[in-house]
């Protein structure tokens, strides 16, 4: 299978509503410091339910957008504001080997709740997983995931963790 | 759980050595370098370390440590992509791996990445350098769009001007 | 005890913006960012944290570790140079400190040690960008002397290709 | 002042003994990964009197040259050869302010111990020392020196860590 396009909703950097793909077999992500490229690692690595002590954030809330050029300002902005961003989400449009596409979405509030679709419908963390787990997604794994700056440690990691790994994807 | 565990240690150990040559091969070292994993404890090996051992190519035996950033950056994505050919995930996300690498080497994993890319098995590479994002088949542009204070999204399939 | 340390303090307080400043202004942000240090325990500073903030052109206040790659780099690379300012060594090593930086923000860390290395405050930088390296005086070039299994050395001077 | 020079002997990767320079005021050091970039640097720091933990080596007899393709391979290089490789030393030629060169040398044996010298005659620690920090170069500091990987480090360093460096200069 592959990811198709992603789906962004207010989101850390990326306010309101945004696409972005298709992505091919072999995609790059560009553009200069700060623009937002680890935001959409962290959107792949949040939709897909990594823990969010691995994530740049401990704190789920801190995914929403916040716009305004001052720390909790959001007072200053006008209530409706407030409204449309005290929760975002993100989609993954996945394509299965056979061609048919899931779509995988996690969202969370204001609350630091987060909430799973499969193709529109709630489902359980559990389900969500084990749909993710049958495309070969190990997220306790996550060997497929290098976030900046880790790859390093990926070599000079203590034999147990390695071992860790190993176990993880067996 | 002992069986589970074997079946995939060896099958990373066997692939390692293959993955790391082909990533340290070049023309002035035909052959690449060496690498490959070992067992502390044979009897439980889950509960004990393994260990991995990277060398590149007419370098010495030494540990990790001394390896040079590069060299090390080489090692460690060897063993990523060899512990990814075992129950391989459907995708690979890596964000600026190629940090520490000098051309020839960002050139390599930008080889490498091509020929193991394909509809099983897709890659998504943040980088910098276009050594490196020059051979994607596609780019996604992420740029800052002050006025909104926002990032915003171009995408542009490069295979169009492939030759 | 309090007065050295106080005295380093302040020099570097004032110090840090100015410099953060300089290394993040361009043609779109010609103000550049803010940058400054908080003592968390007034009457006896040593004993406690001192902590910096570091706030990119156009970006909300937010701690540290919610900065980028490159932004971080910026941001220690500006308390760096603020803290060699007080009791100056005679010279600063900096071993790839541009790993994580874009074109742009590399051109700008070069210009700002080219305008203020002198006679009295010399750098030596070790880097894999060309657009780091050519703004240098001179290069010192290493390589791999495979036959003698050594390194060797280059020396190579631009000034005299200057315009 | 400013270095002029580094000289080498059997130092890491660099076999014999080799002069690196001159050194101007704004001096690149370029090459391939692998290279023995970084090692300059480890030079530089070892010359200077950092301690070995915080160099890549924990053990001071690893900066001795090692060349042979196989690990402990010494008993088949002849013995003259380990006779020249069983010490190693790194000198910088520093120029004062005033024009005056000042030679550092620290060398280092094969029971890893250190000797000190300035222009030629052994000293103690405590008196090269000294004269380091007469020319403002403050080792327990070290704020001159950023190690490979170390610079986005001093961004997120623990507010305590901050608070001892400008003790340390200050
Ligand atoms: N919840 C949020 N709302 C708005 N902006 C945010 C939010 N969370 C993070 N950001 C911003 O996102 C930016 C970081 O983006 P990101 O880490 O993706 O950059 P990058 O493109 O990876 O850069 P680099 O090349 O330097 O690594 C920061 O400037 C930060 O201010
Ligand atoms: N005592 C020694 N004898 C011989 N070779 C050594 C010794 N110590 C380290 N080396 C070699 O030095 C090399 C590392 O050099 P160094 O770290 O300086 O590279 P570099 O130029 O900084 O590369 P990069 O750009 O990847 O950081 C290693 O390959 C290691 O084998
Ligand atoms: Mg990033
Ligand atoms: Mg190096």
């Amino acid at each position: 299978g592959r990811i198709i396009r992603l789906e962004l909703d207010n989101f850390k950097s990326y306010k309101g509503h945004q696409v972005i793909g298709p992505f091919h077999n072999f995609s790059c992500v560009i553009g200069p410091n700060g623009a937002g490229k680890s935001n959409l690692m962290d959107a792949i690595s949040f939709v897909l339910g990594v823990n969010s002590m691995q994530l740049r954030s401990q704190n789920l809330k801190d995914f929403i957008y916040r716009g305004g050029a001052m720390h909790d300002d959001q007072e200053a902005e006008g209530l409706s504001q407030r409204e449309t961003r005290r929760k975002a989400h993100v989609k993954i449009v996945y394509q299965e080997d056979g061609g048919r596409e899931i779509h995988f979405l996690r969202s969370v509030n204001s609350r630091g709740q987060s909430e799973y679709k499969i193709n529109d419908k709630v489902v359980l963390w559990t389900a969500y997983n084990a749909a993710l787990e049958k495309e070969n997604i190990l997220i306790r794994a996550r060997n497929f995931l290098v976030f900046q700056g880790d790859v390093e440690h990926v070599a000079s990691q203590s034999p147990k963790d390695l071992t860790l790994l190993i176990e993880h994807i067996s | 759980r002992y069986n589970l565990f074997m079946d995939a240690y060896n099958h990373i150990s066997e692939k390692i050595d293959q993955v790391y040559k082909d990533l340290t091969k070049s023309a002035n070292h035909p052959l690449g370098g060496t690498a490959y994993l070992s067992l502390e404890d044979n009897e439980e090996p889950y509960l004990e370390g393994i260990r991995y051992h990277a060398m590149p190519p007419m370098k010495r035996f030494r540990d990790m440590e001394q390896l040079s950033g590069g060299e090390k950056t080489m090692a460690a994505l060897a063993l990523l992509f060899a512990i990814h050919s075992y129950h391989p995930s459907p995708f690979f996300v890596l964000d600026e791996v190629d940090a520490a690498l000098d051309n020839a080497n960002v050139s390599k994993i930008a080889t490498y990445i091509r020929e193991h890319s394909n509809d099983k098995f897709q890659f998504i590479v943040i980088s910098l350098k276009s050594m490196l994002y020059q051979k994607a088949e596609s780019l996604v542009g992420i740029y800052r769009d002050q006025e909104i204070n926002s990032s915003r999204v171009l995408t542009l399939s490069l295979d169009q001007y492939e030759d």
